[in-house]
């Protein structure tokens, strides 16, 4: 009698657990845009034995959105899960895995990520802002003002921006824009980038280059803009100031 | 010629008799959610 076939892997089993979090990493790993994402439910796992010690796997993840920005060096463990009432977003992926003695690798994978209905959040928290469209007149006037007002004042390096990350609308009671956005530094500092932004050139494509801000516009009933920048790494030291110094956060 | 023969009703399983304390065993998917439900 034909030995009877391994009973079929659970989702909660460590190793569907362990496939998941190298799927997740992966997903992370190859994204360029937006934020980083947490495994929420690993909703489906097929295995298909390929021959010994070595196995397909496709799984089936629900995700959720992290506040950490798919640059930052935080790493994924300490990147909060966006609450349902900061207008969470899914991510629903298809992730097809290699195992082959004991050793996991991403074959494909393939993401859809989706805001939740604003008809849940409105049931929940009415008085919640909302998502808006990252080409909303009002998103755009508010990140450009925020950008031009952070670089007015810095002494350090002129940044530039580099994509929205995400933007809500609030009318009730206060009418205000809420707006995230990554931005990067440039060859400039803020002085020079006076005379001719123009001639500003982004600088290499690396990780401490990078930053991410968030702005808030109040509109109504008065006016008022904050803007935060964070830096993830090295800035572009004024000629007066000593290498060691620029080290410091310029939040 | 061919003839059928009456067949008892196959056990349905929900009727067979479960130890005290018995606890079926979680679906093996979806797993638990970690987060929250959107």
């Amino acid at each position: 009698v034909p030995a009877a076939p391994p009973a079929p892997l659970g989702c909660d089993d460590p190793e569907s657990v362990a496939a998941a979090e190298v799927a997740v990493n992966y997903i992370n790993g190859h994204s360029h845009h937006g934020y980083k994402f947490a495994l929420n439910i690993i909703k489906d796992i097929h295995v298909v034995h390929q021959g010994p010690n070595n196995d397909l796997i496709f799984l089936e993840l629900d995700l959720l959105e992290t506040r950490c920005p798919i640059l930052s060096p935080t790493p994924l463990e300490n990147c909060t899960v966006r609450s349902f009432a900061e207008h969470a977003v899914e991510g629903d992926c298809d992730v097809k895995l290699q195992k082959v003695d004991g050793t996991l690798s991403v074959l494909a994978s393939k993401c859809h990520s989706h805001a939740d209905s604003s008809e849940d959040i409105r049931k929940v928290c009415p008085g919640c802002a909302l998502l808006a469209s990252l080409n909303n007149t009002e998103v755009l006037e508010t990140v450009s003002a925020a950008l031009n007002d952070y670089n007015s004042k810095t002494t350090d390096s002129y940044l530039r921006l580099l994509e929205i990350g995400r933007a809500k609308i609030q009318y009730h009671p206060v009418h205000s824009v809420v707006t995230e956005f990554a931005v990067g530094a440039t060859n400039c500092s803020a002085e020079e980038a006076k005379a001719n932004a123009g001639a500003c050139q982004l600088l290499p494509e690396d990780q401490s280059n990078f930053g991410f801000c968030t702005a808030v516009m109040v509109k109504h009933p008065s006016q008022d803009l904050q803007v935060d920048c964070q830096l993830y790494g090295h800035q572009v030291p004024a000629p007066h100031t000593p290498l060691l110094s620029w080290r410091q956060d310029t939040s | 010629s061919v003839t059928k023969r009456a067949v008892a009703d196959a056990a349905q399983h929900d009727k067979v008799p479960r130890p005290v304390g018995f606890v079926p065993p979680p679906p093996p998917c979806p797993g638990k959610i970690l987060h929250f439900d959107i």
